[in-house]
């Protein structure tokens, strides 16, 4: 779980970074499931 | 040190990106596939209240054509399903023929096959 | 931002059947940037989507849609 979280966390830094890019807002909901879809692949 | 996150990460995101119990959507999940024919005495996962399960099938009607990328273009593939979910889609109203059989059938060979 | 070589060590370590195995600096190095490519891609190809439909927010129903190409695309 602490390794889901720091891949979380990090997913989570770089959805802010295209958030500012493309001016469009991730729900939290999206960026968990980015997080999620990561970890597995 | 230990690649984990420190306390101040740790309550940036529990602050700004953990899903708990005052979401409605409490934690997301990509469901695990497998091979059903291999494995019949497979027992279902029931999904958990609250969490929501990733579907890769809810828009396959939308697969028939290739999405946007950015910096990743499609690979073969994808490329392949695409092609193929093109195929079920132009078959998807066919009644009694199937325009892919009478198409392909003039070229059968039986020596081919035996 | 990005994967820490850390973390990303601890990730391919958890499916390592020999514990003893160890991942060079290099291999590292790129495993992590795959992985922010990876993130990079599924985040703007969900912005993508949500832009085509005209949306302010990008919505698990918008990542779905794209999640069958991208997943086949890595």
């Amino acid at each position: 779980q602490r390794l889901k979280a720091a891949v979380h966390y990090t997913v989570g830094c770089l959805c802010q970074e295209v958030e500012l890019d493309k001016q469009v807002h991730l729900s939290k909901q999206t960026i968990a499931a980015i997080s999620e879809v990561t970890f597995r692949q | 040190k230990d690649g984990l996150l420190s306390e101040e990460e740790f309550n940036l995101w529990n602050r700004l990106y953990r899903l708990g119990d005052s979401d409605t959507v409490k934690g997301v999940a990509l469901p695990r596939s497998h091979f059903l024919s291999l494995q019949e005495d497979r027992v279902a996962q029931e999904p958990t209240t609250g969490i929501h399960q990733l579907s890769l099938s809810e828009w396959s009607v939308w697969q028939d054509h290739p999405l946007p990328t950015h910096q990743v273009e499609h690979s073969d593939r994808c490329h392949h399903f695409i092609s193929i979910m093109q195929m079920i889609e132009g078959m998807r109203h066919e009644e009694d023929e199937c325009s892919y059989e009478l198409k392909i059938k003039p070229f059968l060979q039986m020596e081919d096959v035996y | 931002s990005g994967f820490r070589k850390e973390l990303v060590s601890r990730l391919l370590h958890l499916h390592f059947r020999d514990p003893k195995t160890r991942v060079s600096g290099d291999a590292l190095q790129l495993m992590a940037e795959f992985l922010r490519i990876f993130v990079i891609e599924a985040a703007v190809r969900g912005v993508s989507q949500a832009q085509a439909e005209d949306l302010d927010v990008v919505d698990v129903d918008q990542l779905e849609k794209v999640l069958p190409q991208l997943l086949l695309d890595f």
